[in-house]
């Protein structure tokens, strides 16, 4: 995954996310696609959530699955979750839930569902993400209405391991992937160094739909893990999901 | 020059994407109790929630056919799962499998996935 958040020279924020999933799990060697990807492609839709007749938050997500990978909240905030991968990863926490051994802990996004459907400010938000309990450590990208509302909260299973802020780097925008953003990157999956020269190459001038479009359109944050991109405004609710596709038309696609 | 061949490239011409990749959007009313609220959506695309799930449980007897003990999991301890979830979500994934027609423990297989492929 690869997620961006970016303000503009007025201090409008604009939220991206692409989601890659399915990779290692079953290789496609005749038409070179990951099959658990191509087999979510069909299940994508956008759910408006309604409460008293009112849309009272929107996410993407695989039909059937009821927790929130992307999602907005419109005038609180918007949201995305990245994987994290570890050795002590969510089987841990889903053991000592099934057994009883501890089920005083979040599943990574119904957390997110239970903000979307509950808070009612970033702040709120933020804090809850950064606090509560999890049964498996992920990232989470939250974006405010508000100028300067942007977080990356890099969460292990008991509490924030990092929190960065928009503006701590003195760049106007964030990025993150599936590695620790203080950290080197791996050489066999560095989608963070090209995010963030494309990003700057746009420039402070364009956070604009299109050009966060075009940022996660270009490889190597679409690979052939990419399922979709989400485009969020939190200010306004605006809310646009596409599928994407990363094909060897050209150039060979990686696969992740 | 290794990027390049691959294609690596900050883009500029990718908007607007074309109208058929814009995702479908649906409504769920939460007012509805969670037991009813997927059951319009889900009935469209229970072949695909099959054909998925499916794929699921074969990969893992792929990997080893000693992991028949998970796929045993799944029917024997996953749909009482479903109860010890906070509320309205073990209610949701029932609903889910009532409207799709798939074993209780196979939703509840499929909304854990993400947490699980962490490792």
């Amino acid at each position: 995954c690869t997620s961006v958040v970016g303000q503009d020279q007025y201090g409008n924020i604009l939220h991206g996310r692409n989601l890659d999933f399915g990779g290692a799990m079953g290789w496609d060697k005749i038409n070179h696609t990951w099959t658990l990807t191509e087999k979510l492609r069909p299940l994508m839709v956008q759910i408006n959530y309604t409460q008293n007749g009112q849309v009272l938050f929107k996410t993407t997500t695989f039909l059937g699955y009821i927790g929130s990978l992307t999602g907005i909240k419109p005038g609180v905030f918007s949201i995305s979750i990245n994987e994290r991968n570890s050795l002590k990863g969510g089987y841990i926490g889903l053991i000592e839930w099934i057994f009883n051994i501890n089920r005083n802990q979040s599943f990574i996004t119904l957390a997110i569902r239970d903000m979307l459907t509950k808070s009612e400010s970033y702040d709120q938000t933020v804090k809850y993400l950064a606090e509560v309990s999890l049964l498996a450590p992920c990232y989470y990208i939250v974006a405010g209405p508000k100028a300067g509302q942007g977080v990356i909260i890099t969460r292990s299973r008991n509490g924030p391991d990092d929190i960065k802020p928009l503006g701590r780097d003195n760049l106007w925008f964030i990025a993150q992937t599936n590695y620790d953003n203080w950290k080197k990157q791996p050489i066999f999956d560095d989608r963070l160094t090209p995010c963030i020269k494309c990003m700057q190459a746009k420039g402070k001038n364009q956070v604009t739909f299109e050009s966060l479009f075009n940022v996660l359109s270009s490889r190597p944050m679409l690979n052939k893990e990419t399922v979709y991109t989400s485009l969020m405004e939190p200010a306004t609710g605006r809310f646009e999901s596409y599928w994407q596709y990363c094909r060897d038309e050209d150039a060979p696609c990686r696969p992740w | 020059d290794v990027a390049q061949q691959i294609g690596e490239q900050c883009l500029n011409d990718q908007w607007p994407p074309k109208p058929d990749r814009v995702l479908p959007t649906y409504i769920v009313n939460l007012d509805v109790p969670p037991i009813e609220r997927w059951k319009d959506v889900i009935v469209t695309y229970k072949n695909e929630l099959s054909d998925l799930i499916a794929y699921l449980k074969t990969f893992i007897i792929e990997i080893s056919p000693e992991l028949q003990f998970l796929i045993n999991l799944i029917d024997t301890k996953l749909p009482a799962m479903a109860d010890t979830l906070p509320t309205p979500y073990g209610d949701e994934m029932k609903g889910i499998s009532q409207a799709s027609g798939l074993p209780l423990g196979e939703i509840v297989l499929y909304n854990i996935f993400y947490e699980i492929s962490s490792l």
